[in-house]
């Protein structure tokens, strides 16, 4: 059966493979507009793959985007295949998408942590870290969102191996953070860093390891709350929003505070639903609700990036 | 392949500092090996807690003695585990 994204099922969860595989088929089935680029590779030596969406032009304006970070959260790479669709699908069709691709370029890494991803489906459903061996410890692997060079090894991070929360030997140790941070500086042109995670329905922007306000804090608040009132309207998903320290808790080493910290004003993190019942183990049945009820939140911001680029 | 027969998932709600202070007290006992699904931050605010299976009812005592409420919010993981399993292969075929 000649493969194509019209076969590919989108509300169901995949593999590692499937999904690498669907990489391919969407940059065949949009081949103007979608390509595929390697960033780097992750512990074990898996691609570290990220989708370009681009129409031309030269290092122009970009927004990033990225997904399972923390392999467990699968419903996060599952929204990530159905958004990237969308966008691919919508260009030319929605006058939102199309202005914001007509100007600007996105980079889309669905399975940013893939030792992780795989080893859930093959050995630990509920693994979150990445698979680095801790020197001098039997526990293995560390939170890729307490890697960062934002306030590393702050309050909010664990020095301890076992910890999930665990920060690691030193910022960027983790070879899946370090591929990403190497991109975005060399890059130069991110406008927009939006990291995806699940789950507790929560929009949330810098800072995460200390109480000061950021300075565009008024700016970042009214976008978040735009976008929880879009996302909401469409199931009813209730989600807070705001400072990471204010809505959750302190949490140092954390991708939109490095972004933020290295010039990229629109810095969010999502944490999709589990709607109070699954957690980390949503049903397949509830992806496509919450791919599309993220959709519009998502483009709140970029559309909000797009016009307003500095 | 990690199983996870018996164990829950429990949504716990601290009701003030001192029972958030003692849920991450929990979290740090290597001997109960529980997960935190969701950290506890505030009281009022719920935190999950998966606790595996051996230390369940140790950890239900360590809750009521405490007065720190909870309710069960996954019976079984394996149980979703096997059904999320099944779903993705009737999907593939």
């Amino acid at each position: 059966l000649e493969r194509s994204t019209s076969t590919f099922d989108f509300a169901s969860y995949h593999t590692l493979d499937e999904i690498y595989d669907w990489l391919d088929t969407l940059v065949a089935d949009h081949p103007g507009l979608v390509s595929k680029i390697q960033i780097g590779q992750s512990y074990e030596n898996r691609p570290l793959y990220v989708l370009k969406f681009s129409t031309g032009g030269s290092n122009r304006p970009a927004i990033w985007l990225d997904t399972g970070i923390h392999s467990r959260e699968w419903v996060t790479q599952a929204t990530g295949v159905w958004t990237a669709n969308k966008l691919a699908e919508e260009y030319g069709q929605d006058p939102s998408v199309t202005a914001i691709l007509d100007s600007m370029d996105i980079f889309f890494e669905i399975v940013t942590n893939p030792d992780g991803y795989a080893f859930t489906h093959s050995s630990n459903r509920m693994w979150r870290k990445t698979r680095s061996i801790n020197a001098g410890s039997s526990c293995v692997g560390v939170d890729p969102n307490r890697n960062w060079d934002a306030g590393f090894g702050g309050s909010g991070s664990s020095s301890n191996p076992c910890s999930e929360t665990y920060h690691g030997p030193y910022a960027h140790s983790e070879s899946e953070v370090k591929s990403i941070v190497d991109f975005i500086l060399g890059h130069g042109n991110v406008k927009a860093v939006i990291s995806i995670h699940s789950y507790s329905q929560m929009l949330m922007f810098p800072y995460g390891y200390k109480r000061t306000a950021a300075p565009d804090y008024e700016e970042l608040n009214e976008l978040a709350k735009k976008a929880v009132n879009d996302l909401a309207a469409v199931h009813g998903t209730e989600y807070t929003y705001g400072s990471i320290v204010d809505t959750i808790y302190m949490a140092a080493g954390t991708t939109v505070d490095w972004a933020y910290e290295n010039g990229v004003k629109y810095s969010y993190t999502f944490e999709l639903r589990d709607r109070g019942h699954y957690g980390f183990l949503l049903p397949s049945s509830q992806i496509i609700p919450t791919a599309t009820e993220t959709w519009p939140a998502l483009m709140d911001i970029m559309v909000h990036v797009q016009q307003h680029l500095y | 392949e990690q199983l996870f027969v018996g164990d829950q998932v429990l949504r716990v709600t601290a009701s003030d500092e001192e029972q958030i202070a003692l849920l991450r007290a929990l979290g740090e006992r290597a001997d109960l090996q529980v997960d935190f699904w969701r950290d506890p931050t505030k009281p009022g605010h719920p935190a999950d807690l998966r606790v595996p299976f051996p230390s369940l009812q140790a950890v239900k005592i360590f809750l009521e003695s405490h007065s720190i409420s909870y309710s069960i919010m996954i019976e079984d993981v394996q149980q979703l585990l096997d059904e999320e399993k099944k779903t993705m292969m009737l999907s593939r075929q």
